[in-house]
């Protein structure tokens, strides 16, 4: 079974905005 | 063929053709008869009976002239050219040849047929360095320690190989015309029947000029009587051939010495071998050092060994002797993502790809860690896994793990199914 790939859109950088990826 | 290779290809030893290195060069002399023009009278000697026969040096007719050229020049028997210097020029005043070679020689004679009687005394001389300094090669004199304070013929021994010595041979006044000085660099040196192994006669025989000093006329005796004048108009020097025989110094690495463009002699290097003597290794050729080529080794230099990812490479004598004396090259500023010495692995952040060859630009791969899945941005160097968060996997930790779902967390990205 492969599993899907992780959605960017469903993280919640709120508590870590300086860990957030450039591109995301 | 060339020379430098047998017909397998392989390298092999190869010398230039042994030359006269003297004929048509210029030689610079101290005195020269003939400006202005001047009497000079030429001695014979028949049953015991001394005659002068009186001509003129003149600087301005051809055919009375007799300058330095003539040192040099086609030496044919059947009409001898000699260069000749002002009269009297005895001792202590000097008259000097001096002749630049343009380049290191290998010299094994140098020898000088005069038109004069031989000279009383005289020094060979040789420079290293194109004329900065010299060194003594040879001395002729009767009185080698009065002139040179050199004991006379003394023995050269494997300590003192690197010694001129004085002799009084050659030093006779008689034959009064024709007579030769014929100094062999070699002769009577205990090394010379192992030049090969001796890099001290090797040394020894190297020079880029050569100068010769003549420092005492042979004379009669008759230079202060009555006529005196006539006399000391019969005693000079005069030489009709200088020859220096030798070889284009390219340790072993060259079969010829060619002009390069700004008209300077050189050897054409072979062997992976640069420099005007071919006296070090060419440009990334440094996996070895730089040896002179012998008869049963070519010794050639050998290219880094950089996988096609490096231009630069240097030399480490630590590395070669923990080789065994097989390897010391280290690749410098390795290109496509490699590192290492010889540029033969993947550096931090790629991975390799097994499907190419090391030497492929592509061979390494970047690691591509997914931002958040991945615990940190360098994979494994062979296999490219990332390492990755508790409940995330893939190569690049890109997806869950089976069991496992995102979570909104960057920090946990995945989190176990209730």
């Amino acid at each position: 079974e492969v599993m899907p790939t992780l959605d960017m859109t469903l993280f919640d950088w709120t508590d870590y905005e300086d860990m957030k990826p450039v591109d995301t | 063929p060339d020379p430098c290779y047998d017909e397998n290809g392989n390298p092999r030893r190869c010398i230039p053709d042994f030359v006269n290195s003297a004929f048509g060069k210029d030689v610079r002399v101290t005195s020269t008869c003939g400006s202005p023009a001047a009497r000079y009278c030429v001695v014979s000697e028949k049953d015991e009976e001394r005659t002068r026969e009186c001509h003129t040096c003149d600087a301005a007719d051809s055919k009375k002239s007799r300058p330095p050229a003539y040192l040099t020049d086609l030496n044919n028997p059947h009409n001898l050219t000699c260069w000749q210097s002002e009269n009297y020029a005895q001792y202590p005043q000097n008259v000097t040849l001096t002749l630049s070679l343009g380049k290191k020689f290998e010299v094994t004679y140098v020898s000088l047929q005069f038109c004069s009687p031989r000279p009383e005394s005289m020094a060979i001389y040789k420079s290293m360095d194109y004329g900065k300094t010299w060194m003594p090669f040879q001395f002729y004199s009767m009185q080698c320690k009065k002139m040179y304070n050199r004991q006379n013929k003394a023995v050269i021994t494997k300590q003192n190989e690197q010694e001129a010595i004085c002799t009084d041979s050659h030093t006779d006044m008689h034959p009064l015309t024709g007579g030769l000085i014929a100094f062999s660099t070699l002769d009577g040196r205990p090394s010379a029947h192992d030049f090969d192994n001796s890099p001290v006669l090797q040394d020894w025989v190297t020079a880029t000029d050569i100068k010769i000093v003549f420092s005492r006329l042979h004379t009669f005796g008759d230079e202060n009587e009555d006529d005196s004048e006539l006399a000391r108009d019969s005693y000079f020097y005069a030489v009709s051939d200088l020859q220096v025989g030798g070889r284009c110094k390219c340790n072993g690495h060259a079969s010829k010495c060619v002009k390069d463009r700004e008209g300077n002699l050189v050897c054409e290097c072979k062997h992976n071998t640069a420099g005007p003597e071919c006296d070090r290794c060419k440009p990334f050729h440094y996996d070895r050092p730089w040896q002179r080529a012998t008869a049963r080794e070519a010794n050639e230099c050998i290219a880094c060994h950089c996988n096609l990812h490096a231009r630069r490479c240097r030399f480490n004598m630590e590395l070669y002797k923990l080789s065994g004396r097989r390897s010391g090259g280290v690749c410098l500023n390795c290109r496509h993502n490699t590192a290492g010495r010889h540029c033969h692995y993947c550096k931090e952040g790629y991975y390799r790809d097994m499907s190419k060859p090391i030497s492929h630009r592509r061979a390494c791969k970047a690691c591509d860690c997914h931002p958040v899945g991945a615990a940190g941005k360098t994979c494994n160097q062979t296999t490219g896994q990332c390492p990755c968060k508790d409940g995330v996997s893939g190569l690049t930790c890109n997806r869950c793990a089976k069991g496992f779902q995102q979570s909104r967390s960057p920090i946990a990205p995945c989190i176990k199914i209730p």
